[in-house]
């Protein structure tokens, strides 16, 4: 499952 | 994180500083667009709802915490605080950001990575932060005088927009899989809007004249 742990930036 | 990415942190950092600090000790936000930080405001509480889902570090979590904070208490100031508000320039700051916000969450329903409640949230604030200056570049166009924080908040501004472009660019290249269409493609067109800004900017500041933007 891709989750949206990848949205790092600010 | 590549040093592009911390540097436009930085000055994202700085640029909200200069303004607290305008705001805070001279107790004055003439010039400054309210219509801006409230669109700021609603940028940060849409993005930031991950906030106490997923960590991803406790540089991104306080970053979050210290821009939603920041946000939120110039929008107060701005509207509450009794020495502040009278400095503000409501005459001017005419430009009709509620039309605006609704075009973004439209989008963001029909385009984002995902169809979830906070997919939808986070397209929606990539959109509204790429259209949210136009307030404060409107503003800045109708005031005859533009003090230097106020200059300096938005010259930062577009500063992180640019050296955001670079970390992306970056990031293309080592990172091959770390892709986001959406925030690149908003992240530019929300960078060109500050190119006429910053070439009067840069032409006043080589000139050392104060800067001026054309009617």
């Amino acid at each position: 499952e891709h989750e949206q742990y990848d949205k790092d930036e600010l | 994180m590549n040093l592009f990415r911390l540097a436009g942190d930085m000055t994202h950092l700085v640029s909200v500083v200069v303004l607290l600090l305008k705001i805070h000790t001279i107790k004055s936000c003439a010039g400054v667009s309210l219509k801006t930080q409230e669109l700021y405001a609603l940028v940060f509480a849409a993005r930031y709802l991950d906030l106490f889902v997923h960590f991803v570090s406790l540089y991104n979590t306080v970053m979050k915490l210290v821009f939603l904070a920041s946000s939120f208490s110039i929008v107060w100031y701005m509207r509450k605080h009794k020495i502040v508000r009278r400095t503000y320039d409501r005459e001017h700051d005419t430009f009709r950001h509620h039309f605006i916000v609704l075009p973004c969450l439209v989008l963001a329903l029909l385009i984002n990575e995902r169809f979830t409640f906070r997919e939808v949230m986070w397209a929606f604030s990539i959109y509204l932060e790429a259209v949210a200056i136009l307030p404060q570049l409107v503003l800045l166009q109708r005031t005859r005088n533009i003090d230097n924080l106020t200059g300096q908040y938005v010259f930062f501004l577009g500063a992180y927009r640019v050296l955001y472009i670079l970390n992306w660019i970056y990031r293309y290249f080592t990172e091959p899989h770390f892709v986001h269409w959406i925030s690149w493609i908003a992240g530019i067109v929300q960078t060109v809007l500050y190119a006429d800004f910053f070439y009067y900017y840069i032409i006043s500041w080589k000139n050392n004249v104060k800067l001026e933007l054309p009617a």
